[in-house]
């Protein structure tokens, strides 16, 4: 394992973390989108499928059971312990998620290695993750503004996103590996990260400042 | 046959 892959890992395992301690510190899970931890729930159940197929290492097995693990844990704690049913604000999490489903499967029944049901599966999940986090970008823009624990959780997302980049570089380098699934989708995926970034850096950062004497 | 890739990463 290289560093950058590591350090995508481990941003990756940050951005939950952070999740998780902020939901329960505050006791609130306001301003996170359920449609968006639940796609999540999904990406990582069809895609570590596996779990039951082939042994990689133990590294990889547990992070695997912690994502699937946490993501259930997070719809729990969004849907029961502390449910936002009261609050007006569920409705801007109107996000039509039928349709990134849909197009994930489409996807995936074209885009894959092998047309048996686990391949199509994992490229069904790697679709479905590149699209998973727009219900929660379109109900922060419909906020207008975000929290520290969006845009924190948003960045080390992004910051994962990222570094799969020059881990796909050195690998494809390195060691001749090259899934071109998984580039294809996780470029899509950065391109929506950058793409929230730019407005979140000309909207708030920008308006921010501007307001100081 | 085994697939093309081996899917290790997460």
């Amino acid at each position: 394992m290289n560093i950058f892959r590591i350090l995508g890992d481990l941003s990756h395992l940050t951005s939950i973390i952070i999740l998780l301690h902020t939901i329960n510190t505050n006791k609130s899970t306001t301003g996170i989108s359920l449609k968006t931890q639940i796609l999540y729930v999904i990406v990582f159940i069809t895609r570590y499928l596996d779990l039951f197929t082939k042994f990689i290492s133990v590294y990889n097995t547990l992070m695997k059971i912690f994502f699937i693990i946490s993501s259930v844990y997070i719809v729990y704690l969004i849907q029961y312990k502390y449910s936002q049913k009261h609050m007006v604000k569920q409705d801007l999490d109107n996000f039509k998620v039928e349709y990134l489903l849909a197009g994930s499967l489409l996807a995936s029944l074209i885009f894959n290695y092998k047309f048996t049901p686990l391949e199509i599966l994992w490229s069904f999940s790697l679709w479905l993750e590149s699209v998973a986090i727009l219900p929660q970008l379109m109900m922060l823009t419909r906020t207008g503004e975000a929290d520290m624990l969006t845009t924190n959780y948003i960045f080390c997302l992004g910051l994962y996103r990222a570094f799969y980049i020059p881990n796909w570089f050195y690998r494809y380098f390195a060691e001749g590996h090259f899934d071109k699934l998984a580039v294809f989708t996780g470029l899509i995926q950065t391109l929506l990260y950058s793409d929230f970034f730019y407005i979140y850096y000309k909207n708030v950062i920008q308006a921010r400042s501007s307001k100081l004497p | 046959s085994e697939s093309d890739v081996d899917h290790d990463e997460l």
